[in-house]
This record gives C-alpha cells, structure tokens and sequence, in this order.
C-alpha cells in the first residue's frame, strides 16, 4: 500500500508544470524515504532528477517499492482539476495498474477521486558522480528565468560566465550581442534577493537557452535557484521545494570540436 | 559553434 497525502496541492501541480514540458513520461518511484523521479528528456541533452522526502509530507506510507509509469500530459489534466487549497492524497495497492488521485477541499464538503492508469517504461538511471564544483551561483529565480527568456532573443545559446566579481550571460546572433552581468549582492532586505557566488575557479560555458527556459518552469517553486558550474561538465540549476525536497536539472554543455 | 553534447556523456550507466 502507498499513501502520501500533501496538504498544499499547489506543490504538485507546480512540480508537474516544472517537468512537463520537457519530460512526456516518467517514473515516480516511491519508497520508504519519499518519492524520486529521474529522466533524461527526449533529445538525452538534459536530465531531470526530483526528490521529495517522506518527511516533507503531512502523512505517508510506502509498504512495498512502487514504480509508477505516468505519462505527464495525463496527470497534468487531473492535477488541473485539483484546487490550489485542495488536500491531495496519492494511493495506489501494491504491484497497481492504477493510482488515484483524491483531492479534498479545506472543509472536506467536496472530495474528488480520480483514478489514472500506470504505464511501463524502460527505466534507465545514469549515476551521477558528486562533483566539487568551481562556481556555485545562488539568485533570485525570476531574474534567472528572465535573464534566459531575454536572451533566447538573440541565439539559441547563452554563453555563462562566472568569476568572483560576478556573472555574466551572453548570447549573440543576427540581430546582435547582448550581455546581462550581475554582481554578487552586497546588502539586501531579503535573502531570497540575494546574488551569491562562492568561486574556487573562474567558469564559462555554453549552454542551448531552450533547457534553461525549459528549467525556468520551476520558478514558482522557489523564490532562489542556485546554479552549479565547472569547466566541461554539466551545468546543475536546482530548485529547493519548500521543506519537503527539491527539483534538479542536469545540462550538458557546448563544447568546441 | 560549438556542438551541443549528450548528458549521458558525463553520467554512467549502472
């Protein structure tokens, strides 16, 4: 038997805008410690790994491991019948062809239950070497997700820099340059505000600007994004989720021939 | 230009 029941639905249904649009199937394993989830999307260019731990959720249970298929775009239409103050709770039996969604407004005088068929992929995880990484960038989410949507304009790339004075995005193209430099913050009101670099080695790689807009889905989930960089391995854009977990996606690089 | 690289590049395979 599995159960997992999150008071704050929202969370879900911005996990899966956060995932969607790169991934059109996974597999969410559930186990004892919480629910993961790792995929590459359809090119092989990115790699999607989501963790959320059992302890960030008001109630769950996981007797057996489960590894529930589910194609997004049909969760997606379920969890849009869910209200953002909506209670939801996963269940499905053991060794299940089904798991249902029951979401249940705050004074429990509506209760919807919706049952979605599993499917059965191939699952194949790429172990992840930890890595000590040059650059670890924190910022605020929304400037990151601006930052990429205003230089997709210009290229399909963007050129990311990091040194200790700060970092500096580039992308250029036919109609021109454009360059974007933040400094590391040096007094803000709010931490969420803050620019922080912590620099062992100066950085600059180039990434393909559609996975980091792609990534940028994620920003209602957090008010920081921290970026991960070191010369010629993939580039880390994690999203914290609340006290439950966090969302992280792994890009390869452009490198020259 | 620099070529776009595969992720499965620098991850393994179990």
């Amino acid at each position: 038997m599995f159960e997992a029941r999150l008071v704050q639905s929202s969370i879900l249904k911005k996990v899966l805008e956060a995932i969607k649009e790169l991934l059109n199937e996974a597999t969410f394993d559930c186990s004892d410690s919480g629910i993961q989830l790792q995929a590459m999307d359809n090119s092989h260019v990115s790699l999607v790994s989501l963790n959320l731990r059992s302890d960030g959720f008001d109630k769950y249970r996981c007797d057996r491991n489960l590894s529930m298929g589910i194609n997004l775009a049909s969760m997606s239409k379920i969890m849009k019948c869910a209200g953002n103050d909506d209670v939801l709770t996963m269940k499905a039996q053991d060794n299940a062809d089904l798991v249902t969604f029951m979401f249940e407004s705050q004074n429990q005088e509506k209760v919807m239950d919706y049952e979605m068929k599993l499917m059965n992929l191939d699952q194949e995880h790429l172990g992840i070497p930890e890595t000590d990484y040059s650059c670890v960038i924190k910022l605020p989410s929304q400037e990151f997700a601006r930052i990429v949507r205003d230089l997709s304009q210009f290229g399909e790339s963007v050129v990311i820099s990091c040194t200790k004075e700060g970092i500096k995005f580039s992308a250029g193209g036919d109609i021109g340059n454009a360059n974007i430099k933040l400094a590391q913050t040096s007094n803000v009101d709010k931490d969420e505000d803050a620019v922080t670099i912590e620099m062992q080695e100066p950085v600059s790689l180039t990434f393909a600007c559609r996975y980091l807009n792609s990534f940028a889905k994620a920003t209602p989930l957090s008010p920081q994004v921290q970026l991960s960089m070191s010369a010629d391995v993939p580039l880390v854009v994690e999203y914290k989720i609340g006290d439950i977990g966090h969302i992280r996606y792994y890009l390869a690089p452009k490198i020259e021939d | 230009d620099p070529k776009q690289t595969k992720i499965s590049k620098f991850f393994t395979s179990p």
